[in-house]
């Protein structure tokens, strides 16, 4: 399969 | 804070135990709402359960309440799904909360005190997207089409065009894919699909984590799914009369 992108690599810690 | 029923909290504690196991609940006059990352950092979670969802809410002062889910959820065994649920939380004493529960004819009334935590949560600031596709439909539909195309393959591929929206889950044996067009012959608003989009896209998606996200189909007869090229699918249930919503933000899988 596809590899799994994170969370954080679109949002940013606030 | 008082819920006319406990099932309410059952359902959400439902919702969120499998990513989520321990969470601060932010509380303020508005009501009471959570955000919180699963441990691989795949899925953010967020609830609000807004003033509306209670018989009676006050909030003197905002607080925090780091929540163990583990022993919450055994507390929340002993409620009934019909018991009322009066949650007290005290400025004083800020070590536990109380949970009353109490039947319709008060003919019972039990108590526990739940010992709260210090959590070091995270807030990630999810910034607002124009949103390239949107598709709303049953939340039975979607729970269906997840659990049935997860067990052939771990990957869940969303497409989204003028022919509808297409889920397919590709396994090592065998493929399948199930299409789903707007639907116009039926009344009912909450077992229609609605699909709306700028441009077709096609994103893949964890099943199982799919899996885990549609157990919130027990809070809504709808969900809405929303898309946008390389973004995380944001799937929600909005709660019936305002009382609130469970989003979940899915990351993709990518190249």
């Amino acid at each position: 399969g596809k590899p799994q992108q994170s969370i954080t690599s679109f949002f940013k810690k606030k | 804070a008082r819920l006319p029923r406990s099932a309410v909290l059952k359902k959400i504690l439902d919702s969120v135990k499998d990513l989520v196991k321990e969470t601060n609940w932010d509380c303020n006059e508005e009501g009471m709402s959570m955000q919180a990352l699963d441990t691989g950092r795949i899925v953010l979670v967020e609830v609000m359960l807004r003033e509306a969802a209670f018989e009676s809410y006050a909030c003197e002062v905002p607080m925090t309440l780091g929540i163990d889910m583990e022993p919450f959820g055994k507390v929340l065994r002993c409620a009934g799904g019909d018991e009322k649920v009066t949650i007290k939380a005290s400025r004083n004493d800020q070590d536990h909360i109380e949970l009353v529960f109490e039947n319709e004819e008060k003919e019972r009334m039990s108590a526990f005190e739940l010992k709260l935590m210090d959590i070091d949560g995270e807030h990630m600031a999810v910034p607002d997207a124009e949103w390239g596709a949107e598709i709303s439909m049953p939340s039975s539909e979607f729970k269906k089409i997840v659990m049935d195309l997860a067990e052939i393959g771990s990957d869940l591929t969303i497409a989204v065009s003028k022919l509808g929206v297409t889920f397919t889950a590709q396994g090592n044996n065998c493929k399948g894919s199930m299409v789903l067009q707007p639907s116009t012959a039926v009344d009912k608003k909450s077992e229609q699909v609605a699909i709306s989009f700028t441009e077709p896209l096609e994103m893949t998606f964890a099943a199982p984590y799919m899996k885990m996200i549609t157990k919130a189909a027990a809070l809504s007869s709808t969900v809405t799914l929303s898309l946008d090229e390389a973004c995380p699918i944001c799937v929600r249930y909005e709660m019936e009369d305002n009382a609130g919503h469970i989003k979940y933000y899915l990351a993709p899988k990518e190249d």
